[in-house]
């Protein structure tokens, strides 16, 4: 049975540098 | 059917296991908000951010939406396009999609209506000093 890691159930969102 | 049709990932399918960070096993229907916060506590490289959604384009033709959110304190807009069937963690809701019924038949995954105003548990990288 295959183990998934919790991160990814999650979306990377990055936000952009601005500061 | 397009032959090269986008499909989801299989860990949304009830009953797959996931592992949070302290190595504890849980099903990806039960996991429950405070799961992914503990586990980004653990994380020396992830963080939660909220991302809070401010819209929702979609149709049923093209099985596809794109969700505007607002991501973190310093609102960053981004934009993303998915399958309507993806599911996003709502804090203290659970999954939801922009087309429940699909996600639901597909992956009876149990899901709610992803509405402009939910907020989203998302990942970005902590500050590396």
């Amino acid at each position: 049975v295959p183990v998934f890691p919790w991160h990814s159930l999650v979306p990377f969102l990055a936000p952009t540098q601005s500061d | 059917a397009p032959s090269s049709a986008p499909s989801l990932p299989p860990y949304f399918i009830k009953g797959s296991i996931i592992q949070l960070a302290d190595g504890e096993l849980k099903r990806v229907e039960d996991l429950k908000t405070e799961d992914f916060i503990q586990s980004a506590e653990i994380s020396s490289e992830l963080k939660i951010d909220s991302s809070t959604v401010e819209r929702i384009d979609g149709s049923h033709t093209s099985n596809f939406a794109i969700v505007q959110f607002s991501v973190g304190e310093h609102r960053a807009q981004v934009s993303v396009e998915v399958l309507l069937e993806y599911p996003f963690f709502v804090f203290g809701q659970g999954w939801s999609s922009c087309c429940p019924d699909r996600t639901t038949q597909l992956l009876e995954l149990p899901c709610t209506k992803l509405s402009v105003g939910d907020v989203c548990i998302s990942l970005t990288l902590k500050n590396l000093r």
